[in-house]
């Protein structure tokens, strides 16, 4: 059977402690303590305990609820039991929080940095190879540019 | 204490991604 | 006595436990209490409609505190345990797991020194593609003066052409061969006119 979830578990413990406080505040003990009204109006005394034990539990009910409101508590007991779910099949401690920021922040930089080199990599291997393209008709140009000055002059060699 | 702690542990848990937002910022205006 | 914070489940519920714990504690309480007083005055008020009873308000009081001790003594020692467990298995975040806001900590485990590298290889890459980058713009301005160059020798070699067109045009095929036949043909010119010459005075 599945473990209960933190909801459920909330629940069970608040009412669990409400049950003992009722059933500790019993009837008897209070006939015991208010023994002289008890003894004056023992319907009376039975019909003002009631009324306190409903009273109490319904303000004390209504206290949790509002708790699990305000804090949106459900949401956060069921998020919380899906994230321990995942984490079952981890043993070890997993990481806390070191206490120094900076150490701390580094791991949060780094993906964006991984990126960034990736890129760099990229982008440095395009414009290597772009420029290998650019130097191979530099070189292509000096060639020409000197077999055009070689023409030149052993047509001014001719002529001379 | 307690507000101390919360405070804390707020920041521990927002600001990293703002640190980020602002070093991404920071590196691409260094790029441009 | 060491004070666990709990401040990785403040992270994460954006509150402390125990803070939690003590605002249902106190709230708890008050309503013990407050439960308490009106059960006394109720008990008050249904004694005035019974003014021959000999139970005075000081003898409600004192069965109010004793009732009372005895409730908040139970109420104490059972909200401790449910605080107890609440703390433990409710607000409480497992040592294994780890809140997704943090899932980059086991991700990208970096120390200072591999953060450090990281960050100096990233530089020494900008600073090669700079480099590439001004290799690059070099290259081309080369390139630009390459053809502006090419363009000017071509138009001289083409000038050369025009020439021997010209020569052609006019009937000398080669123009050495012709400036050579030319240069022949005069030194024959000038031989036979000397022979003339002399043939001349030996006849006068």
């Amino acid at each position: 059977p599945a473990a209960p979830s933190r909801a459920q578990v909330f629940a069970t413990v608040v009412d669990t402690f409400l049950e003992k406080l009722v059933a500790a505040g019993s009837y008897q003990r209070f006939a015991s303590c208010y023994r002289c009204f008890y003894k004056l109006q023992p319907e009376m005394t039975r019909g003002i305990y009631d009324q306190f034990v409903s009273q109490l539990q319904a303000s004390i009910k209504e206290e949790i609820q509002e708790v699990k409101d305000e804090g949106n508590l459900e949401v956060l007991f069921n998020s919380l039991d899906k994230i321990a779910e995942e984490a079952q099949s981890r043993e070890e401690p997993a990481w806390r929080p070191s206490g120094i920021p900076e150490e701390d922040v580094r791991s949060a930089v780094v993906p964006y940095l991984l990126k960034h080199r990736s890129y760099l990599r990229k982008v440095l291997k395009e414009k290597e190879e772009e420029n290998g393209k650019v130097a191979e008709s530099v070189l292509a140009g000096r060639e020409r540019i000197a077999e055009l000055q070689q023409l030149i002059q052993a047509r001014k060699r001719a002529w001379q | 204490f307690d507000e101390l702690i919360v405070e804390t542990a707020t920041k521990r848990k927002q600001w990293p991604k703002k640190i980020l937002m602002h070093a991404i910022q920071t590196m691409k205006a260094e790029q441009e | 006595m060491s004070v666990n914070p709990m401040a990785y489940e403040a992270q994460f519920f954006g509150f402390t436990p125990q803070t939690c714990m003590l605002r249902v504690y106190i709230a708890f309480q008050d309503y013990l209490f407050e439960m308490m007083l009106v059960v006394e005055s109720v008990i008050l008020k249904k004694l005035v409609g019974f003014p021959d009873c000999k139970i005075s308000p000081f003898q409600i009081r004192k069965s109010t505190e004793k009732f009372l001790l005895f409730m908040k003594d139970h109420f104490d020692k059972l909200f401790s345990k449910m605080e107890e467990v609440l703390l433990q298995l409710v607000l409480n975040i497992p040592e294994n797991v780890l809140l997704p806001e943090d899932k980059v900590q086991e991700q990208y485990p970096y120390s200072k020194e591999q953060f450090q590298a990281l960050q100096d290889e990233i530089r020494q890459l900008q600073q090669q593609y700079k480099a590439e980058a001004s290799a690059g713009q070099a290259l081309r301005a080369e390139l630009e003066e390459q053809k502006a160059v090419q363009a000017e020798l071509e138009k001289i070699l083409q000038w050369f052409d025009g020439l021997e067109n010209i020569c052609r045009e006019h009937g000398t095929g080669n123009f050495k061969e012709s400036f050579a036949f030319l240069t022949q043909n005069s030194k024959k010119l000038q031989d036979v006119l000397k022979e003339v010459e002399e043939k001349s005075k030996k006849i006068k």
